[in-house]
């Protein structure tokens, strides 16, 4: 894979029409897909090359194969890698690269299904965690634009989204595992209850 | 009892527990503090004989917009991170607010659509944020991205404006943000995506969010702007998802958040997943 396909869909799609949606619709379908045929090659490199930088002693750094995937359709919950059961010895693994040229902090968000998870860093220190009920409109929007975009239907939305705070350096990253806790009910997360006022 | 505070850090935000319509922003760190409403309006818009709104061309009926609901339903969750308010405004508008406790600004996550167009009446669906601020009709909004350029309401610089749009008239590009001022403090919004923003009276901002229309505007696309989404052989209007951010500051103090703000909201973190032994794991 190469990032080709992608600049040649953003070179297309500098067009006005492309810019402002003023295409027919059988034309603004062709930009979106060119541009998701571009978006899935150009991942497949990233996923390639993130593999080779984060030095996993496990981990092929190969052109062929890659350790990690990424979610286009997190913002309704779809991420298989993070609704996979997480089993004895096999850690969630969370690679977040920085784009940018300074030091950040942020919160990542990602669905699960157990609220009995740690999230550690790099180091192995343990990171705070909030768990927030995955709610209905979003499980709901997840189904229906799974099977229009994917074609296939989607597993039972997941229970939580967890959310915990990253730090990542400039234009480098920083890696986060997520795992089963010892015990049950031994998580340090806050499962966040929903409150309605009367 | 008559308020919902959320805001695990700095920010605050309060709620009216009868409406539950945003009320008020207050930064403990700052001290700025702003009465500030937020609403979902729709513009109509009918067949025209002259012209009608459409992919090119954004021409309201000339009515007010329709407020979506006057009080909405809200759900609170609070944790050590984030604090957030569940908003179901109708049965197609939703949002959700968030506080996280090391910003100092609060998100809104909007869920809009299918837009119903049964009643044979296009929509054109803004949010409008309204604070008690003297602006004299002045607003900023960024010259794509970069900088932020002075607009005023009703006026252009360069000739004698003849108003027959006031709200089509008045709408702006906006990729990075706008912002109003009123020499004391400083009411900004940065966004996810390129839409149209205004501030068609002192003290608002609003954003087109989502468009649904049923005529042509004939200027040369020859189609309604309707897109639906399939699956199988059922097909419904476009639901989108977004999200936009607010930040209060003294004046003079916004423009170093709307400029590091803004590259993060354009260059989000960049997410792997994969499933390993961490004990194996050589972390670099």
């Amino acid at each position: 894979f190469n990032t080709f396909s992608l600049g040649d869909a953003l070179g297309v799609t500098q067009h006005h029409d492309a810019v402002t949606g003023t295409a027919k619709q059988h034309t603004t379908n062709d930009y979106a897909k060119r541009l998701t045929i571009g978006a899935t090659e150009s991942e497949a490199v990233v996923n390639s090359a993130l593999s080779c930088l984060v030095n996993s002693t496990t981990g092929p750094c190969s052109t062929t194969s890659s350790l990690f995937n990424q979610c286009r359709l997190l913002n309704i919950s779809y991420c298989p890698p993070t609704e996979k059961d997480i089993t004895e010895g096999k850690n969630l693994v969370i690679v977040a690269y920085n784009p940018l040229g300074w030091n950040r902090t942020d919160i990542i968000k990602i669905p699960v299904n157990d609220a009995n998870l740690i999230v550690q860093d790099s180091a192995g220190n343990l990171v705070e965690a909030q768990f927030i009920e995955l709610d209905n409109i979003t499980s709901n929007l997840r189904k229906f634009y799974v099977e229009a975009y994917l074609g296939i239907s989607p597993k039972q939305a997941p229970k939580y989204w967890l959310i915990f705070r990253v730090s990542v350096p400039p234009l480098g990253w920083n890696t986060y595992f997520v795992s089963k806790a010892s015990q049950k009910g031994s998580s340090t997360g806050y499962v966040s209850k929903m409150e309605i006022p009367l | 009892n008559e308020t919902v505070e959320i805001g695990p850090g700095n920010l605050k935000a309060s709620f009216s527990s009868n409406s539950g319509q945003l009320k008020r922003l207050y930064n403990s760190k700052t001290g700025v503090d702003i009465p500030v409403q937020q609403s979902y309006l729709w513009y109509g818009s009918t067949q025209k004989s002259d012209q009608n709104s459409g992919a090119y061309i954004f021409r309201p009926d000339g009515s007010p917009p329709v407020i979506v609901a006057r009080s909405v339903p809200i759900k609170v969750i609070r944790g050590p991170l984030v604090d957030e308010i569940h908003q179901q405004f109708n049965s197609w508008i939703s949002q959700v607010i968030r506080i996280y406790k090391d910003k100092e600004h609060v998100e809104f996550e909007f869920t809009i659509g299918p837009i119903p167009t049964e009643d044979s009446v296009g929509k054109e669906v803004i949010t409008r944020m309204t604070a008690n601020m003297a602006t004299d009709k002045v607003f900023y909004t960024d010259s794509n991205g970069r900088d932020f350029l002075k607009r005023v309401r009703d006026y252009r610089a360069d000739w004698d404006l003849q108003v027959t749009q006031p709200v089509a008239g008045n709408y702006y590009p906006v990729n990075l943000g706008m912002y109003i001022t009123d020499n004391k403090s400083e009411l900004s919004i940065l966004v996810d995506r390129a839409t149209g923003g205004a501030s068609i009276n002192d003290g608002e901002i609003e954003l087109m969010l989502h468009r649904r229309l049923l005529y042509d505007d004939a200027r040369g696309v020859g189609e309604a702007l309707d897109e639906t989404v399939c699956v199988g052989t059922a097909s419904e209007g476009l639901t989108v998802r977004g999200n936009y951010y607010l930040g209060i500051h003294k004046n003079d103090d916004g423009s170093r958040w709307r400029r590091t703000t803004g590259q993060e909201i354009y260059s989000p973190l960049v997410l792997a997943f994969g499933h390993e032994n961490q004990e194996e794991w050589r972390a670099s």
